[in-house]
């Protein structure tokens, strides 16, 4: 395993740990969309399931399992815990989810490396995870609001993208036979829907600021 | 690539 490669696991590790963490600290989820955060959910579960079928490294497995985890723990604080749900923004967070799910399982049927069970919810996990900030996005369009979403989470969450990107030129220059088309695709695509999100964060961030400057 | 490259990653 490579540096960055390692490095980009750990932010991403940290970036879900720091949501968790702001959640807690605020009891309060304002500005984060469930459906983004179900959606990753969806996507641990559906590339992880090969923790019953295949053994990688211990690392692996323990990661995997704190991914899977972390991200169920919040869903959890947003739906059910007392008052944290309560700050939810419902009515605003209505992304039709379908949208994504359905032509990302239908692509996955058609272009994979292998078709059978597993290898399709893996592929399909690249492919929605690619898309899955969307509705965090529209939500952020609609409403500028940022209470949950703070300036580390939105670093760890590009420096990840950024780690990965590194990771997979290095593995090309320096292993034989390295190359995974759907990923790198995937990948491309999943940095792109970042660096928009990124855009209209610190557009909410200067919008807020205004806001709260004294006239 | 091999099947176990494809899959060492998160």
């Amino acid at each position: 395993m490579n540096i960055f490669r390692f490095a980009g696991d750990m932010t991403h590790l940290c970036s879900i740990i720091v949501l968790l963490l702001k959640i807690q600290a605020t009891k309060s989820c304002a500005g984060l969309s469930l459906r983004t955060q179900e959606l990753y959910a969806i996507v641990f579960v559906s590339r992880y399931l090969d923790l019953f079928f295949t053994f990688i490294s211990m690392y692996n497995v323990i990661m995997k399992l704190i991914f899977i985890s972390s991200s169920f723990c919040i869903i959890w604080y947003m739906r059910c815990h007392r008052i944290v749900a309560q700050t939810y923004d419902r009515e605003q967070d209505t992304f039709r989810v379908a949208f994504l799910v359905v032509p990302c399982f239908m692509l996955s049927l058609m272009i994979n490396h292998e078709f059978s069970f597993t290898e399709v919810l893996w592929t399909f996990s690249i492919y929605l995870e690619a898309v899955a900030i969307l509705p965090q996005l529209v939500l952020l369009q609609r409403t500028f609001n940022i209470d949950t979403l703070t300036s580390n989470y939105i670093f760890l969450l590009g420096a990840y993208r950024a780690l990965y990107m590194l990771n997979w030129i290095y593995r090309y220059f320096t292993e034989r036979d390295y190359s995974q088309w759907i990923v790198w695709t995937s990948g491309t695509l999943q940095t792109a829907t970042y660096c928009d999100f990124f855009y209209y964060y610190i557009l909410s961030w200067r919008k807020n600021e205004r806001l709260s400057l004294p006239s | 690539c091999t099947e176990l490259s494809r899959h060492d990653e998160l």
